[in-house]
């Protein structure tokens, strides 16, 4: 559950980040991954 | 003079217009009247998790509310858990067996 | 008796708000699973970002857990099972 719960979550972060042009995950990166998979996260920004 | 202190409220009503705005289709329309509804409602509920979350933090005797403390104030009152779905960073379950 | 302790450790633990996983084998499954999303091993994290993506990870397995319980205890059995887990994500959707 966890590998299938972090590879969804994983996936749209780098996918962020590479439209952002940039090579570091951010927080933001993983906040809206989370957002997008109908987890929202408080307290990161 | 501020709309906000013609409505009485704390929470900015025309920063509120203005995000309303730009977060409706570009450039869209939105009344002024939708914008004090809205801050009054934002208003609300931060004054009601706020209220809640200030008794849980005088309950541990702390003078500063926590993650913890908001997470307790959510996830106790069974209206606001089930309006506020979000994960708080850092703030625990409820201790329940 | 059996279950003192465990019941203790899960009050202690309900009363927390600490991380439970250690932090660098949870950067290393990360690691391990981004492989699969970027071309060669250049990709970084920021130490919040894998925070933020630990709280996460620990929230969804906690709420994951507690159906889990329901599910096995509702079999009448106290110890959990693969299709407990499978009922709770199903039931969920």
């Amino acid at each position: 559950c966890l590998k299938v719960f972090l590879e969804k979550i994983i996936r749209d972060a780098v996918t962020y980040a590479e439209h952002a042009r940039r090579k570091t995950i951010q927080p933001v990166d993983i906040v809206c991954a989370l957002r997008k998979n109908k987890r929202p996260l408080y307290g990161f920004g | 003079v501020s709309r906000s202190s013609k409505a009485g409220l704390q929470f900015p009503v025309g920063r509120i217009h203005k995000a309303m705005k730009s977060r409706v289709n570009r450039g869209g329309r939105v009344s002024a009247n939708a914008a004090v509804y809205a801050a009054a409602i934002l208003e609300y509920l931060t004054a009601e998790v706020l209220e809640l979350a200030g008794n849980a933090s005088k309950d541990w005797k702390m003078k500063r509310i926590s993650p913890r403390h908001l997470q307790l104030a959510i996830r106790g009152d069974e209206e606001l858990d089930t309006l506020i779905k979000a994960t708080i960073a850092g703030g625990g379950v409820i201790p329940h067996i | 008796r059996p279950g003192a302790l465990a019941l203790r450790e899960i009050r202690y633990l309900q009363k927390t708000t600490l991380l439970l996983i250690p932090r660098l084998p949870f950067a290393r499954l990360v690691r391990e699973i981004a492989l699969d999303f970027w071309r060669d091993d250049t990709l970084r994290f920021q130490a919040d970002a894998l925070e933020a993506l630990q709280e996460a990870a620990e929230a969804y397995l906690t709420l994951l857990f507690e159906d889990v319980n329901l599910c096995a205890i509702h079999a009448k059995r106290v110890t959990i099972q693969v299709k407990d887990v499978q009922l709770a994500r199903r039931i969920r959707g």
